[in-house]
């Protein structure tokens, strides 16, 4: 009775099954929560890495889906959605009894339970012998999540174990399975762009880098453009790998980069501050006797603060601020606002398809060293801007047209928030 | 930690010596087969709210030889036998074997690894819990019946 209660109690909170081959959105919801029942340690293992090790387990699913999770060690157990516990033989009132060491190792029940046969020889990851408690407990919660067990190598939903492989993550097709259950990852940035560097070769030679970054409030993903994914691991804290600039983010970032130049600026509010690439951290004064931070009124006359976003064009040697509907193209030859402008955003960037444009509050104007192209980023949508190349195949194009929208998150994938409290592992 | 009951706790490693049943025959294999849904897609819904001792406790034995035992006339044991090789055919084709449908060394060793307990076939919801109508259930029941009536030909 006690269990027909629970169960209804939790299958109110769950969507039905319907059982597909590629899995059922066991969750209406977008936070989770979970726990590991204080009657379920395992014997092997610290709690501390018990708990670090599933945590690492979430958040490697909320890498790559929108589905945020939480440890909640207070709320009534009815109201926890997924609960962890180890056992051996018959354990924790469950009807499938462990058959001890070997064979199996976990199970998990739709209903959000997941259980350890604490008689397998469960290890911490990278640790070379034993069974990685991070890979179980990351294919079972992929079943409570709805996903069934995938039958293709390299799928972390194989129902065998197959040895910890050095570095453990999820695949395309993991996450697709996934985000076809819950959806793709959206959301607005508050600026992107490729940061360059330049790097010593080991034959002394002097090349130059870039990365491609996606910034959103306090925390920042590095996108690999090559794996179409974001950096393992990420999103990260700001300040972890830009140190100096805002903690809570920033509006824009605009690199300056001519034959004279190559300064990296970054925006917040009223101010700005000159980004040191060599030693990657903000400038307390630069060569030229600048102290930072500065007003943006001061370093870019004529421009108002603060701006939704801005971008260098290397084309003109313009930066250009964008607010409201607004574009101000400034001169950095001249140190001041290019005639003619603060101009309408439709006239700087007009629609090549009439009804669709942004219409100004951009959030992120980005320059692709990898698409060679202009995008402005509004909301969870993308405009890309007509380049040279494309109206020259169709001459009929405005100079800096605006293409019809795409979605972000079918251009650049897995751009995925994890829980705050999960942001620091 | 670990139940023990002598002082020195030199008892802790014989009970952790409680060993998986190995699969070492065809009868286990059976079990194996069973328990993760290649002979029978399994309910796992309904397995986690089952009153005790169902199918998937330890007295799994139990049940499935008096299933076995029960199959005594020689239709029914050839037609066991039918369902455990399209069975064995199906765990070597997902688990990348070449499918011989001979319990082979190969998938010996295949099925000792170690695994998930949810099953690897899972039943779709119970058409009766979708259509309330009495006629769509024996239509589904028509349907598996069709597709056994398939199988017995190939017996035949």
């Amino acid at each position: 009775r006690k269990k027909e209660h629970l169960a209804s109690l939790i299958s109110k909170s769950r969507r039905k099954r319907d059982l597909t081959p590629t899995g059922h959105m066991a969750f209406s919801k977008k936070v989770l929560n979970w726990r590991l029942i204080g009657e379920g340690y395992s014997s092997q293992l610290t709690i501390e890495d018990q708990r670090y090790i599933f945590r690492l387990a979430f958040r490697m699913w909320s890498e790559v889906s929108p589905l945020e999770f939480v440890e909640d060690t207070h709320a009534p157990l009815e109201d926890v959605d997924i609960r962890l516990g180890f056992g051996t033989g018959r354990h924790l009132g469950c009807n499938q009894k462990f058959d001890g060491t070997g064979q199996e190792f976990a199970h998990a029940w739709f209903l959000g339970d997941i259980h350890f046969d604490d008689d397998e020889h469960f290890t911490t990851p990278n640790v070379g012998s034993g069974i990685s408690l991070l890979k179980v407990a990351v294919h079972e919660i992929g079943h409570v999540l709805g996903l069934p067990h995938i039958y293709r190598p390299g799928s972390i939903m194989q129902p065998s174990y197959l040895p910890q492989e050095s570095t453990f993550e999820m695949d395309w097709m993991d996450r697709k399975a996934i985000q076809q259950l819950y959806g793709g990852c959206k959301g607005r940035f508050n600026t992107v762009f490729d940061w360059i560097r330049k790097e010593k070769t080991p034959y002394g030679e002097v090349v130059i880098r870039f990365n491609t970054y996606f910034m959103r409030d306090g925390w920042y993903w590095l996108y690999e453009n090559r794996n179409n994914r974001t950096r393992y691991g990420d999103p990260v804290p700001l300040q972890t790998g830009w140190h100096g600039i805002p903690m809570d983010g920033v509006d824009a970032h605009v690199h300056v980069w001519s034959r004279k130049r190559d300064a990296v600026y970054f925006f917040r509010g009223t101010q700005f501050w000159r980004y040191d690439s060599e030693n990657d951290q903000v400038f307390g004064q630069d060569s030229e006797g600048h102290q930072y931070p500065r007003l943006i009124s001061e370093g870019f006359p004529g421009v108002p603060s603060p701006i939704d976003t801005a971008f260098y064009d290397r084309r003109d040697s313009h930066i250009y601020f964008f607010k409201n509907n607004l574009v101000y193209a400034f001169s950095v030859e001249a140190n001041n606002l290019a005639r003619g402008f603060p101009k309408n955003i439709r006239d700087v960037f007009p629609p090549v398809v009439n009804t669709d444009h942004p219409d100004g509050n951009i959030d992120a104007a980005y320059f692709s060293y990898t698409h060679n192209a202009i995008f402005l980023l509004k909301g969870i949508r993308f405009w890309q801007v007509v380049g040279s190349r494309d109206r020259w195949r169709r001459p009929f194009l405005p100079r800096n047209g605006l293409l019809p929208h795409k979605e972000v998150d079918q251009h650049w994938f897995d751009i995925c928030n994890v829980h705050p409290t999960a942001l620091k592992l | 930690e670990k139940l023990f009951h002598n002082r020195d706790h030199s008892d802790t490693q014989t009970l952790n010596s409680h060993r998986a049943q190995a699969i070492t025959d065809k009868y286990t294999a059976e079990l194996f087969l069973s328990r993760y849904g290649f002979i029978k897609p399994v309910n796992w819904e309904e397995v986690q709210f089952e009153e005790s001792d169902t199918s998937f406790s330890g007295d799994f034995l139990n049940d499935l030889q008096a299933t076995i035992q029960e199959g005594t006339s020689g239709y029914n044991r050839q037609n066991e036998n039918q369902a455990f090789i399209s069975a064995l055919k199906e765990f070597q084709r997902v688990s990348g074997l070449p499918v011989t449908g001979v319990f082979d060394e190969a998938t010996k060793l295949a099925m000792n690894k170690p695994r998930c307990g949810v099953p690897d076939k899972e039943t779709l919801l119970k058409i009766t819990s979708l259509n309330s109508s009495h006629d769509s259930r024996l239509g589904s029941q028509m349907g598996n019946f069709s597709e056994n009536a398939h199988q017995s030909e190939a017996v035949r």
